[in-house]
């Protein structure tokens, strides 16, 4: 299993549009699912966020002290089912690679017993099947596999059943697992007064102190439109009789993302329940 | 600049304007 790498891509055409850096980017890779992904960056504040691909890439926030400017190529959208959306072989590893960066370093709440049994697949995708003439304990001393270490045992016990799985299959057997977890595929953003979450099925609601279990959620079927003016964000439900839901984000900024994300997701909610999916056409 | 300042979607409008 290669290790993530970064690549640094400069531009000398300061026309360049966010689309075609990113088309660059894609092409390199090899990758033809794009939707699903884009390029982040932290701005001029500090703030993590997307490329925007109409826009010229210099016209963007992108912090200039760097140079050359700094992005990282990331999924942005999440299926709502790895095994039905995750078609070619870079996409299923790129998701793999990054929801298990998510799980260890904890921004994806993850039960201990499920850390075992995920990092057992992901022992599996590196390693191949469990052979007990070759693996010696202290196998996995020096792999990032669980925040702690000690589970050697339990993950070689899993390992162990694991047998026959081939890479590819060992990192989706990951990612069916890791997508059932309350806060993958889950865009946060906690400087609002209440914490919001951006899906692929729609808006959620938490307290600060409980990312796991939304307070109220808004699935895309019940929502009429969503939309902001200046730091006021405000989601109207389908039923004329429900209130509006309004919220204060501190910056205007913000409600610019969170607008963008939930027209990405839905976008893709909408493909996926069309007869002629997104696999189809490409 | 104030229509920067502002930005909506309609999520059930979005329907009608998926290619057919």
């Amino acid at each position: 299993m290669p290790e993530p790498i970064n690549v640094t891509v400069t531009t000398m055409d300061p026309k360049t549009t966010g689309k075609q850096l990113f088309d660059h980017v894609v092409n390199i890779v090899g990758l033809r699912e794009v939707w699903f992904f884009g390029l982040q960056y932290v701005d001029s504040r500090g703030y993590s966020t997307w490329l925007q691909l109409n826009k010229k890439v210099t016209q963007q926030d992108v912090k200039k002290e760097k140079d050359p400017l700094q992005f990282k190529f990331r999924a942005k959208f999440f299926p709502e089912d790895v095994s039905e959306e995750l078609i070619q072989e870079i996409t299923q590893r790129l998701f793999f690679l990054q929801v298990k960066e998510a799980i260890l370093k904890d921004e994806i709440y993850c039960p201990t017993e499920t850390a075992v049994l995920l990092a057992s697949y992901a022992v599996q995708a590196k390693y191949g099947d469990y052979n007990k003439e070759i693996r010696n304990p202290g196998y996995l001393a020096n792999d990032r596999l669980l925040p702690q270490q000690q589970w050697e045992e339990r993950i070689q016990n899993w390992h162990e059943e694991h047998r026959g799985i081939q890479r590819e299959g060992s990192m989706m057997d990951y990612l069916k697992i890791a997508q059932d977890l309350e806060m993958y595929g889950v865009n946060y953003f906690e400087e609002t007064e209440l914490c919001l979450g951006v899906d692929a099925l729609g808006l959620n609601i938490y307290e600060h102190d409980d990312k796991l279990t939304p307070k109220i959620g808004f699935p895309w079927s019940e929502i009429r439109n969503v939309s902001f003016n200046d730091k006021k964000f405000v989601l109207k439900p389908i039923n004329k009789k429900a209130p509006d839901f309004g919220f204060y984000a501190p910056h205007l900024r913000v409600n610019k993302q969170i607008l963008a994300l939930c027209m990405g997701n839905h976008e893709l909610y909408m493909r996926r329940r069309k007869p002629d999916t997104i696999e189809a056409r490409e | 600049l104030r229509q920067q300042r502002m930005g909506t979607y309609g999520v059930r409008a979005a329907w009608r304007r998926l290619p057919q």
